[in-house]
């Protein structure tokens, strides 16, 4: 179930479409301090299905969408679309191809996309369920993140573990 | 249930301690229930030994010590658990070049089953990207994707706007 | 008590705003009182907008802009009450090369009053040591000291064992 | 109020008695990760009078004595001597140079001494009252606590100005 492409709109610094395909083997993003590498990365959290803003290093959903900058004025929406190789059917879709997309509006209207077809964000979450794969899963490794698993206390440490059993 | 958890446990633990032996070359690690009696509520403990070392808390192993034993733990639980995808931002901060060297090593070796997205500021982790992306921000405020050559880095460490995705 | 605590926080403000502008090259940033009728129990903000781009809650700040926004801060509050030294650990990890070198040049301007101590791993922040020492564990578990000329460190980068301090 | 140097012995992994002489300018230190450089900076805390174990990473105070490794024993205690160049006056305390020892022994007795006098943990930390100089003091930035004074809320940030001003 390899990741293809992520094209972000809107999402924080991603003021212009912008798109990354990855590669099967190993992808690696470089850039100055700020340039928004770590963006990147919560955008894969945020169009998997995270809800926690602050996860996202804000403090509302709406601090998601680019807010503009010196030459450029803030955008109406933020968009984040992942898009799936599911050609050995890990994922319970009948399709080859998977598609998610996620777009937030300014007025906090939220929209999904499945292959084209609008859903829910529990469609988004079920369908990922026991793939490994989540906006929370071990698999996603954070700036700053990676002890959490030795500092964090026995019982903390379990919810990490159950997740993955 | 119970069973299942402690499947996936006992694969973990065994992983952990292969791992672990690896990065660290030598030294001793384990996991385990902190409770055995209580499978399905107890808490996880984790002790760590770096080779030639006495055993300690693990909260007074140095900071890339912790990294790498977490790094360890991480690909464990990926292996007993694979995740078709991980997403590794920044987890080098803390290592020196022995270590980043043991640490991308071994990332080489789950190739088999999984694909990688590595954020990094460090050269040695960037050699082992099969396709590098630079992200700029040359308009203040604005991301922008840009691809960049192996050796591209090697002179300038750097990515410039000039280049075009 | 009131005045001395104003008289102090004025001065940290000042100064925090000039060195945020020196080690981001531009932008703006202040530190006040949540609740300016209640000097003595208030609460204090941050608030930081790297050049070009919009002021959003510090949160969103990328981890090298966090690193230098709170280097800013932790200056400005050594230059209003001076301390006779300052010791940081690896204060560098997030930084890039370009940060790096301003952060080293800041370090610099603080030398006439204060005596500075600095673990780091990068090279270019070795190079403003006017006395650079290794630390090494050629025997395990046992930390010894070295000396290091800095022309060492520009081949291997590292220290070895058989030098003697 | 200058830091001439620090002696360690039996602190953490500094088995033998080493010494750090310090610059009046820039002391670097570098080295391997888990080869005790930080060991160094909580070697200057402690001796200053820091009675919490979990800022040393430990979770008794015994945590600091050497433990032994594959080649060596265990230590009966833990010893660490400052240095201070007095020339100033600017310690309250006649001579021109000041030097503070602390040594834990495994049975939990403390000894401190100034200038060879034995004295008290309080004759220690008034001594140093006002100077700026602490072992939670703004002047000591640990590993991976740079954003500490950005990430803290309001009234934690509150308490570390208080203590400048
Ligand atoms: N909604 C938004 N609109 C515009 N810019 C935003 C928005 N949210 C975050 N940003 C900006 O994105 C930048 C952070 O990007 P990011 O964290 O991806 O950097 P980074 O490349 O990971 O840097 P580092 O190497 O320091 O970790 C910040 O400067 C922040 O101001
Ligand atoms: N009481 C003790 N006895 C023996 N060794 C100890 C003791 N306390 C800590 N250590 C060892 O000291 C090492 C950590 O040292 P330290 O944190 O200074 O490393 P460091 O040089 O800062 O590394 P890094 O670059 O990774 O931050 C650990 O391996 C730990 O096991
Ligand atoms: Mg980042
Ligand atoms: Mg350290």
């Amino acid at each position: 179930m390899e990741l293809k492409r992520l094209e972000l709109f809107g999402f924080k610094s991603f003021a212009d479409r912008t798109r990354f395909e990855f590669d099967s083997g190993i992808t690696v993003i470089v850039g100055p301090n700020g340039c928004g590498k770590s963006n990147v990365v919560d955008a894969v959290k945020w169009v998997l299905g995270e809800q926690s803003a602050r996860s996202l290093r804000g403090r509302e959903m709406a601090d998601v969408i680019f807010a503009g900058s010196e030459s450029r004025r803030s955008l109406g929406f933020a968009e984040a679309t992942l898009v799936f190789d599911n050609s050995r059917g890990l994922l319970p879709i009948g399709a080859t191809e998977v598609e998610v997309s996620r777009r937030l509006y300014r007025s906090g209207e939220s929209e999904y996309v499945l292959n084209r077809k609008p859903c829910r964000l529990r469609d988004v979450r079920e369908l990922f369920m026991d793939t490994g794969v989540g906006a929370d899963a071990y698999s996603l490794i954070e700036q700053g993140k990676v002890d959490v698993l030795l500092q964090s206390g026995p019982l903390e440490r379990r919810l990490i573990f159950e997740e993955a059993a | 249930s119970r069973e299942r958890f402690m499947k996936t446990f006992e694969s973990i633990r065994g992983h952990f301690q292969e791992l672990f032996r690896k990065l660290f070359g030598g030294g001793k690690a384990d996991v385990y229930l902190e409770n055995e009696a209580d499978v399905l509520e107890s808490g996880i403990e984790v002790v760590a030994r770096p080779p030639g070392k006495q055993l300690q808390r693990i909260s007074l192993l140095s900071g890339g010590e912790k990294t790498m034993a977490a790094v360890a733990l991480l690909l464990a639980i990926f292996r007993a658990r694979p995740s078709p995808f991980c997403i590794l931002d920044e987890v080098d901060a803390a290592l020196d070049e022995a270590n980043i060297d043991r640490f991308t090593g071994l990332v080489r070796e789950f190739l088999d089953r999984s694909q990688f997205v590595i954020i990094t500021h460090n050269k040695r982790t960037m050699g082992i990207g099969d396709v590098l992306y630079g992200v700029t921000m040359g308009e203040p405020g604005v991301s922008r994707k840009v691809s960049v050559k192996f050796s591209d880095i090697h002179q300038a460490g750097y990515v410039t706007d000039d280049k075009q995705a």
